[in-house]
């Protein structure tokens, strides 16, 4: 397989703490982003809508005809989905886009189809998440088919990680 | 003389009119959360009595996309959405909810997800999220590029915190570096920095606020939009931070900034002051281009978009140029605790400045 994401930093937060593997038969949600069409005509024509200097400046697209420019195409299309039923996933939904799949699926049959992934769970306060504690791949098939699969790598931010506002009188300059 | 930043000493300080407020029939804003965060509508209907009485405005959200959960009020939402209702007063808001209900959800791509699927959503969005762009990947980042762009299409205007770090640090074995921060860095959004009142307790003119995120990306190339303005300031006569801590190839952020200091903000019923950030900033600029938007609407014209190119093309006109103190960096003995420092025209701790709402909306109408 090919790894999608192999410079993704791989680590738990330290407010995680981990709950141990996750049992094969629960399920996951996973979120793969279909490699769209005309990338970059959406670059240009976002440039020329935005530009004021541009006859075409704020000419806006509908959401539909966004979706008609970056559609994936049908080799992806089918290329994702022959591999997605090869592994018996069949609870899928789209977007209007049709770029993003997201597929519900059991750990054992997400481990098989992302080979090198490890699920587990982690706690934080009420909140629990599942996350590969390892890199994943996928067939080299649909390799340049996918931007990436959401949902395994990546924790929610926490309050201290997140740009936030906090409380409090502020520390000063050069403390 | 004031106590802090209310709804009145923004509305003052951005030269806000009581009649400045929206009337437009399709006008929307928006902000999302991440995090297990909630707003209290009672919260809302509490901060607009006590601190908005000098001009009209909405005391509840239009809508919430997404479920808020039960408990405590977070303080982030409360500040995002009553920050952007009084700046963009009587514009109907939305708020996006996203904690990651699923296991495995990623809830920023939720939210993105939401709105590749959402055919009507609001024209102003803001959000106040960022991770360090050195620990997400290329293809991630790249994608999510993408998405800003379908959005931008749209005529849907993005804007991102930059931060509450300065312009960061990442330490090294050898020596140490800046660390941008992403969505912040993409050149597809309009990113917001933060700054002060020079006196605090009076509504002066503004200087840097030191947490105020900024920097350049060392994963996007510089757009062309700014590349006279990013190459004045490199050239400018402030002294820089050594080269090998910034990639001044890069994609330079933020784009324009607003308050970000001690403002009070109520969150379970109970008023609270001397909140800061750039999460404060960010819905306050989110509002005032609500109200653009507005006018714009009025008069038949479409909205903003995707605002960088145009910003840029200003070159500060519509804007209070901030031109003193600098941000935090790494605390080492080359830089001794700074990253970048304010200048004449655009820097990377405050952009272009702060809005001064009447001649913005003059520049921004034609």
């Amino acid at each position: 397989g090919e790894q999608l994401e192999r410079d993704q930093v791989l680590f738990v937060p330290e407010d995680w703490v981990h709950e141990g593997r996750v049992s094969p038969h629960e399920e996951v949600q996973l979120t793969f982003a279909l490699m769209q069409q005309n990338v970059d005509r959406l670059e240009k024509l976002l440039q020329l809508v935005s530009d004021p200097d541009s006859r075409h400046y704020g000419k806006f697209f509908s959401l539909e005809e966004v979706a008609s420019l970056v559609r994936p195409s049908q080799l992806t299309e089918k290329a994702v989905w022959t591999w997605l039923q090869g592994h018996g996933i069949e609870n899928c939904s789209s977007v209007i886009t049709r770029d993003f799949l997201l597929c519900t699926m059991s750990v054992q049959v997400a481990e098989r189809l992302l080979p090198g992934s490890q699920f587990h769970r982690y706690r934080r306060g009420d909140q629990t998440v599942m996350r590969s504690s390892s890199q994943y791949s996928v067939h080299k098939d649909v390799a340049e088919h996918l931007h990436f699969v959401g949902g395994v790598l990546r924790f929610p931010l926490s309050g201290k990680e997140n740009i936030k506002a906090w409380a409090g009188p502020k520390r000063p300059t050069k403390a | 003389f004031h106590l802090g930043v209310t709804p009145a000493t923004l509305r003052t300080r951005y030269n806000l009119t009581a009649a400045d407020i929206g009337s437009a029939a399709n006008n929307s804003q928006a902000v999302a959360q991440f995090l297990e965060q909630y707003y209290h509508p009672a919260d809302l209907a509490e901060f607009m009595s006590l601190f908005a009485r000098g001009f009209k405005h909405l005391t509840e959200v239009e809508r919430v996309v997404g479920k808020q959960g039960g408990g405590k009020a977070g303080l982030e939402a409360s500040l995002d959405v009553e920050y952007i209702m009084s700046t963009g007063a009587n514009i109907p808001t939305w708020v996006f909810t996203n904690p990651g209900r699923h296991e495995t959800q990623e809830p920023f791509l939720q939210w993105m997800l939401l709105l590749s699927n959402m055919s009507a959503v609001p024209w102003v969005h803001t959000i106040s999220y960022g991770d360090d762009e050195d620990s997400l990947s290329a293809a991630y980042m790249n994608r999510i590029n993408n998405e800003f762009m379908k959005a931008g299409l749209r005529g849907i205007t993005l804007l991102f915190a930059s931060g509450d770090s300065g312009a960061g640090c990442r330490h090294l074995t050898k020596e140490n570096v800046f660390r941008p921060s992403f969505p912040a860095s993409s050149p597809y959004v309009t990113t917001v920095g933060g700054t002060s009142f020079k006196n605090p307790f009076k509504v002066t003119y503004e200087v840097t606020d030191y947490i105020s995120g900024g920097g350049f990306s060392n994963v996007f190339t510089m757009p062309d939009y700014q590349v006279s303005a990013v190459s004045a300031f490199l050239k400018g006569a402030q002294p820089l931070p050594p080269e090998s801590y910034f990639n001044r190839t890069g994609r330079a952020y933020p784009d324009m900034a607003a308050l970000s200091d001690n403002y009070w903000v109520v969150t379970n019923l109970v008023p609270i002051p001397w909140v800061s950030g750039t999460s404060a900033s960010t819905p306050v600029v989110g509002g005032i281009l609500s109200l653009i938007n507005d006018q714009r609407f009025l008069k038949g014209l479409p909205a903003l978009g995707f605002l960088n190119p145009r910003l840029y093309k200003l070159k500060g006109a519509g804007l209070f140029d901030v031109t003193e103190g600098c941000h935090l960096g790494c605390l080492d003995e080359k830089v001794e605790g700074n990253g970048f420092c304010a200048a004449s025209s655009w820097d990377p701790v405050t952009g272009w400045g702060t809005p001064n709402y009447p001649v913005l909306l003059d520049a921004f109408m034609d």
